[in-house]
């Protein structure tokens, strides 16, 4: 069902 | 100093219940417009966003801006303490080491008081774009949680489908396939039985059941939940507290190998 993305490769860290 | 209070501990009750699941620590920022969490999952897979207004509690005062380190699985087990008619307040003092946890019962012939620990934590603020959705899908919150508690037997991952006909859960697995359309309602009683689906492009994105059966943990919060989805980038899944604020839970796609 593929791979797991991760949330702070889609949101830039402040 | 910091004081908010609740008439009701019902609603910071849920709350934790709501994120207990995926946070086993997170920062309360708390400034004279109330208090804001954001925190990952320790895998980095979801992000959970939590706001509450000053103006929905029944008394807030905020002198200095704090930044306030709990221990969420701590503070889950003191809010189990409050009976949910139990008025709460949080109290700290500028530079605190602790906070107190005040419940005080209807009659007011009980008062607890619990105090705890504050710890130090390592802030990562991810900053999150204002974002146009393709499908944005408001439906009852019970139903998505009974219809992510079904599918999850059957694999370990949802795809989401969005198209104008309406929106498609499935699963797929080892003992065989699930799925379940949900389309438009056209007229309801209540408002908050409603399907209400708002699409500019169609969708289909796969998620991990985990995470969304962590999620619908925040189903005693409101009738209803929205669903954001646009193509390649994290769902948001948001739950209105009362008239006070949300929870807002991201979650990253799974990718295609």
């Amino acid at each position: 069902t593929g791979t797991q993305g991760r949330i702070d490769s889609f949101f830039k860290i402040l | 100093m910091f004081e908010a209070r609740l008439a009701q501990s019902a609603i910071l009750k849920k709350v934790l219940e709501a994120v207990k699941d995926l946070l086993s620590e997170a920062t309360f920022e708390c400034s004279d417009s109330g208090i804001m969490v954001q925190a990952m999952d320790n895998a980095h897979v979801s992000l959970v966003s939590l706001n509450l207004r000053s103006d929905g509690f029944d008394k807030f005062r905020c002198d200095r801006n704090l930044s306030m380190g709990m221990n969420i699985t701590t503070m889950t087990k003191i809010l189990r303490c409050a009976s949910s008619e139990d008025t709460v307040t949080l109290r700290a003092w500028d530079n605190p080491d602790n906070i107190i946890f005040i419940f005080e019962s209807p009659s007011k012939e009980k008062l607890a008081e619990y105090e705890m620990k504050l710890i130090n934590m390592d802030q990562e603020h991810l900053g999150i774009p204002e974002t146009m959705y393709s499908c944005v899908v408001k439906m009852p919150s019970a139903e998505f949680a009974r219809i992510c508690k079904d599918l999850s037997q059957f694999g370990e991952a949802i795809t989401i489908a969005c198209s104008k006909e309406g929106v498609k859960f499935s699963a797929a697995g080892d003992y065989g396939n699930a799925n379940i359309k949900l389309a438009q309602t056209a007229e309801v009683d209540k408002e908050e039985e409603a399907v209400c689906i708002d699409m500019q492009e169609p969708v289909k994105l796969t998620f991990a059941c985990r995470y969304l059966n962590s999620f619908v943990k925040a189903t005693p919060l409101c009738a209803q939940v929205k669903l954001s989805m646009s193509a390649d980038v994290p769902l948001v899944c948001e739950y209105s507290i009362g008239e006070i604020g949300h929870i807002r839970y991201y979650l990253a796609p799974k990718i295609d190998d």
